[in-house]
């Protein structure tokens, strides 16, 4: 999942 | 990295140290929510439980530490330090926690991207970003007279989230496929609840009155 792998914000 | 994804976190990072300065300088904390403090915090450690293991940027590193800090921090005055508590309006801070963490946690539960653990308090952590500043919207409005300083860290937090929005919009323009809805739906509705408060605070701003929410 594309989404999973996103988590560049704070 | 955009501008307003910067301006952001800046925003952040100030609404955070006029709070620190509140209390550590004025040793008060007159005003401010404990519980939306401790909600905050809680937000901060369900949300990045990867810190060690999902490294994006020394940037990011850096800003979840300081934010893990400052929130444990404000915390820990509230609750230990002798004269910042007894300046805390412990009396009007009746917001009920279960009301706000059951039903972030329901919702995250049945409402995320994958049934995981992290994935799963991550997902709460945005839900429960979005609802905690309830109790110190709350206790602002009991509060006959609002500082300067509180008034200024609760605008700081609510220009956060707008700045937030924007650097979404940016992205969705500049950046295929960059789509996060439930990020997104989390944030939006986390900036409404500060439409008020804006109102009021540019009002008293307009007019150089002191700020008041009426009751």
């Amino acid at each position: 999942d594309e989404q999973l792998d996103v988590k560049d914000e704070l | 990295m955009n501008v307003f994804r910067l301006a952001g976190d800046m925003t952040h990072l100030s609404s955070i140290l006029v709070l620190l300065l509140k209390i550590h300088t004025i040793k008060s904390c007159a005003g401010i929510s404990l519980k939306t403090q401790e909600l905050y915090a809680l937000v901060f450690i369900t949300r990045y439980l990867d810190i060690f293991d999902r490294f994006t940027s020394i940037y990011n590193f850096l800003m979840k530490l300081i934010f893990l800090g400052s929130s444990l921090s404000i915390v820990w005055y509230m609750r230990r330090h002798k004269a910042v508590h007894r300046s805390y309006d412990k009396d009007q801070d009746t917001f009920r926690y279960q009301f706000i963490v059951l039903p972030c946690l329901l919702l995250a539960l049945v409402i995320n991207h994958k049934l995981t653990f992290k994935e799963v308090m991550w997902t709460f952590s945005l839900y429960l970003e979005a609802v905690a500043i309830l109790p110190q919207l709350v206790l602002l409005q009991r509060t006959r007279n609002i500082d300067n300083l509180t008034g200024q860290y609760v605008f700081l937090l609510g220009a956060y989230r707008a700045l937030y929005l924007l650097n979404w919009v940016y992205r969705y323009f500049t950046e295929p496929g960059f789509v996060r809805w439930i990020t997104w739906i989390a944030g939006l509705v986390q900036t409404l609840l500060y439409a008020d408060f804006f109102y009021y605070y540019i009002l008293s701003w307009k007019n150089n009155v002191k700020l008041e929410l009426p009751a």
